[in-house]
């Protein structure tokens, strides 16, 4: 199954990498913001990770919801990795409580490989391969040591989906909630 | 099984993304290099993508092989990918016949799961991964016009890794018969 070796995969060449450094990547960004305005009052410190049961994913969240806007990145991080020197590590912050926010890349993966004949699998089974990505992802990261509260999976179920603000009202009850 | 997706996961999220403007970034790269040396001589315009077949795969080329050095990246591409606005994706070039080298990022998610328990999978069985990855991958190049003759798969066998000049050999021998 698709779904076991893209959580490994996401967990592996991504969250392992960036989230032992995220703390330090907000403390320098409050740092060179300070003037434009006293960030991270209720905001968090974790990277919220978005997960639609329907792996409907748009690239600018701010296209899916007006309550969400871009505020700016998170500096850079470079890394050598497998011949490519200094390959960069990026995040963005939005304004919905000022929190680093991105779907899982993955699962865009999901999405496209159920569109494409010779992947093997349709719309049917890719709702089945995305909770198998969460829950295998929740387990992974439930293990790892380095990435303990550094993040937040925030499944989306889509029954709400024709509200404007499903996804920020979704993310604040994530935030008021569990932090 | 993890091959499959990750072949998928690496086309869909990385190839068919940057393949189509390398041509573009190569052509900027030798113009901003004019001066320093005469580039590209006997160099090829693809992507090279290393494929060992026992998952060993190091960050810096050089450390493999002291025949292949490192001379710069090629400039950056910025693309607003789920959510992160204008990630980085970029190539290196080396010193071999100049051209653009790297691993099959993959390979090192196959080799790190085959060193964790809970991942499902342990060395015997990655070689098989490694051989599924290679041959789905090139299926799925097979088909796509936009990343036609823009790449090359160099499936590396481990039988003479103990010559230190392993590497650029292989790679040599890619670059002269097949161009
Ligand atoms: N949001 C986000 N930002 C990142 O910088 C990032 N880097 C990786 N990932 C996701 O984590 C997982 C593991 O990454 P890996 O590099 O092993 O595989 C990658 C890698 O083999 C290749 N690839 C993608 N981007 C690059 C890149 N910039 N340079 C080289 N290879 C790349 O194509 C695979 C799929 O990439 P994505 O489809 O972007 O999702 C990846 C993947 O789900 C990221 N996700």
């Amino acid at each position: 199954n698709v779904a076991h070796g893209l959580a490994w995969s996401f967990y592996l060449g991504y969250l392992q990498l960036v989230l032992p450094r995220l703390e330090d990547s907000i403390a320098a960004f409050c740092a060179s913001h300070q003037a434009t305005r006293p960030l991270w009052g209720r905001g968090s410190r974790k990277l919220h990770i978005l997960i639609p049961l329907n792996a409907n994913i748009s690239h600018k969240l701010e296209d899916e919801d007006s309550n969400i806007c871009f505020y700016d990145n998170l500096p850079n991080n470079e890394i050598d990795r497998v011949g490519v020197r200094g390959r960069v590590y990026k995040h963005s912050i939005y304004r919905v409580h000022d929190c680093a926010l991105e779907y899982a890349t993955p699962l865009l993966t999901l999405y496209r490989m159920s569109q494409e004949r010779s992947a093997g699998f349709g719309e049917p089974e890719r709702r089945q391969q995305v909770l198998l990505f969460y829950r295998t992802l929740q387990d992974i990261l439930d293990q790892s040591l380095e990435c303990r509260n550094r993040y937040k999976l925030i499944l989306l179920r889509d029954e709400r989906e024709d509200d404007p603000h499903f996804l920020s009202k979704a993310i604040l009850r994530h935030l008021e909630h569990q932090d």
